[in-house]
């Protein structure tokens, strides 16, 4: 995750995902975003704070297979570059999804449920809790 | 070939390399067609 | 050294491509769950009624991407791996699941094998040595050093190395990653600090771990990060009692394989004397190979020998044989041999083996009455000057030291470390091509290994190669110069 042109490819998905969405002729532009939104932070819950262990042999001796991959990132030191852009992407998603949906009731509270998701388990107080 | 590689469809089987096309090419078709319509 | 910036794009569509890998990887995997597709490898990574020892999720990568491409990975060879080599040639009908031999063998240039002064070879004074030897003492004595004691052999091979490393004295052993993961125990432990850098070989960082030292990585070749962390770990001393350590040993290797760079010893050296530090070097692809004798890094820069502590280094890379040795102050080694535990639990080292190094080492040092070593080390030295030269010219991004005889050239794309595996061995060069995770994800790369045994024309050859497998596959990145062919 620290790789070069890893938060960008990040970025690219997210918007390749929305453009999928978009391009379905019967989904109008609010419920686009709110779909984005909605199985970006399932996927980002799932994969950062579900699966646990490496997809691949490590050398620590099994050490990793009880983290989970947010808590893997950079040996579970807190507030590094990575940790802040994984948590600031699904708030701004929030912000851009409200925008698009003109503020509306439904929308927004799918929206702030599926963001407080995939934000409130990146919080350090979480680290390692069950 | 280039599509290939920079896909790394190289390395899969070739029904599934068929299932991404088909994917990749729903979507592009998707997408025109609503910018046509939106158009 | 350069090591040029992965170019933007390259790295977001290595990324993707992964992405895609993966998202396809779990497709497949969910499609084995319901049964719909059936499963080739063991019924599951634990047997029924055994202790899990695999979780299954951590074989998903060597599932889902290593066995797609696994046929460029440790293909096995019929001949001796010298500059030239025969590769069995295997034919897989279900996607690299399973192989069978065809009976054909290809002969290719061995760029793959680590032959630095090229006496990897089945004839000539070296082999000949070591079939005698045969005759004289036997295949092994099966059994360990402090059990059966040593053999004159060992000694002499020893004393040989010790005077060749200019040092007090030197152990050997019968495998070089042995070598580190079974010593630094007997030099560290409890209390004691390893400053190790980040991209040292995993028997380093399995003797740190065996050892039970603290370990503080520092940056690839990084002096500033090394001194800081120098200051901060003696200013702060050990966590939560504050007690200053007792030992604080550096741990770094002359020429890094994956990088093809070499060490800053110069400067080591300064901060080791600065701070009173010990200094261990892993010479293992230096040594024979680097500097005008031969000697490692210690000859390449000039420095002196008495001011590393500890020598290692091992016999595969150079000298074509197996093995490892310690070399430094007498006091040190005799504490190796009684305290070491690979003197008493694995054999003594094989006597073929040993003479096979004992008269490279010879040759090396001009013993044989022939300055054959000499004219090796020299001709390694233009091989690797005039192969680096003509790859940085035809646009690839060749990473690491003018000087190394490791040459990587950047891929990074996952499809292509196949690619240009398949695409070399059809142009009858036999290449070694290194992906995640033993590279960064982002930095797959084609590790040429020169070797003195090498001619010209081979290595037009395989320049010829690689440019127009370059061309085919697109690998020139290169932002730094004017790209031209091959020529």
């Amino acid at each position: 995750l620290n790789s070069r042109g890893v938060w960008l490819t990040y970025i690219i998905l997210v918007f390749v995902l929305h453009f999928i969405l978009l391009s379905i002729p019967y989904i109008t532009t609010s419920v686009a975003w709110t779909l984005t939104t909605t199985i970006h932070n399932i996927c980002n819950y799932y994969i950062f704070h579900v699966v646990k262990g490496a997809p691949w042999e490590t050398s620590d001796q099994g050490l990793a297979r009880r983290f989970t991959f947010w808590e893997q990132i950079d040996n579970g030191i807190q507030w590094t570059g990575t940790r802040k852009f994984l948590q600031i992407v699904p708030v701004v998603l929030f912000f851009i999804a409200s925008f698009y949906t003109q503020y509306d009731k439904t929308h927004f509270i799918i929206n702030l449920a599926t963001m407080l998701l995939a934000v409130v388990p990146k919080f350090p107080i979480f680290y390692g809790v069950r | 070939l280039q599509y290939l590689l920079n896909t790394a469809l190289y390395m899969l089987e070739p029904w599934e390399r068929a299932l991404f096309s088909a994917f990749l090419f729903a979507i592009i078709s998707t997408a025109l067609y609503s910018a046509f319509v939106f158009l | 050294e350069d090591f040029e910036e992965t170019p933007t794009w390259a790295a977001v569509v290595t990324v993707l491509g992964y992405a895609i890998l993966s998202a396809l990887g779990w497709l497949r995997d969910f499609l084995r769950h319901i049964g719909f597709e059936e499963k080739k490898t063991a019924h599951d990574p634990n047997p029924k009624n055994f202790v899990p020892l695999y979780q299954s999720y951590e074989c998903f990568y060597t599932r889902n991407l290593y066995t797609r491409i696994r046929d460029v990975f440790n293909q096995p060879i019929a001949s001796v791996a010298g500059a030239k080599v025969h590769i069995m040639e295997r034919i897989s009908d279900d996607f690299n699941w399973t192989f069978k031999f065809s009976g054909k063998k290809i002969p290719s240039i061995n760029l793959g094998s680590y032959n630095y002064l090229g006496f990897a070879e089945n004839q000539g004074p070296c082999s000949e040595q070591a079939i005698k030897s045969i005759e004289k003492y036997g295949v092994s004595t099966c059994s360990t050093r402090h059990e059966l004691g040593n053999q004159r052999y060992m000694q002499e091979l020893e004393t040989l190395m010790a005077e060749y490393l200019n040092a007090e004295d030197c152990i050997a052993f019968g495998m070089g990653f042995a070598t580190n993961a079974l010593n630094i125990p007997t030099l560290v432990g409890q209390g004691d600090l390893i400053l190790s850098d980040r991209l040292n070989h995993i028997s380093l960082i399995l003797g740190a771990r065996l050892s039970g030292a603290t370990i503080c990585p520092f940056n690839h070749n990084d002096m500033k990060d090394l001194e800081s962390q120098l200051r901060k770990a003696i200013i702060s001393g050990q966590p939560r009692t504050c007690r200053p350590w007792k030992k604080i040993l550096i741990i770094v290797e002359g020429v890094y394989s994956m990088e093809g760079s070499l060490c800053k010893l110069p400067e080591i050296i300064e901060l080791k004397k600065k701070y009173k530090a010990y200094l261990y070097m892993d010479e293992a692809h230096s040594i024979g190979a680097i500097g005008s004798r031969g000697r490692g890094v210690v000859d390449y820069w000039r420095v002196d020998p008495n001011d590393i502590d500890v020598h290692m280094g091992t016999f595969t890379k150079s000298f074509g044989s197996a093995g490892g040795y310690i070399a430094g102050k007498k006091a040190l080694i005799d504490h190796i041999r009684i305290y070491s535990h690979s003197a008493c639990y694995s054999t003594s080292m094989s006597a073929p083996v040993c003479y096979q190094i004992i008269s490279a080492l010879s040759i090396i040092m001009g013993r044989d009455g022939t300055n054959d070593g000499q004219q090796r080390i020299q001709q390694l030295a233009c091989n690797v000057r005039y192969f680096r030269r003509q790859l940085v010219d035809m646009g690839f991004i060749v990473y690491g030291n003018d000087n190394s005889p490791v040459v990587p050239v950047m891929i990074f794309m996952p499809a292509k470390i196949a690619a240009v595996n398949r695409e070399m061995l059809k142009r009858g060069c036999a290449v070694v091509t290194v992906g995640f995770p033993a590279t960064l994800l982002t930095e797959s790369r084609v590790r040429f290994c020169i070797s003195a045994g090498h001619t010209k024309e081979m290595l037009d050859h395989a320049l010829k190669a690689m440019d127009e497998v370059g061309h085919l596959v697109s690998l020139r990145y290169s932002k730094q110069k004017p790209h031209r062919r091959w020529i």
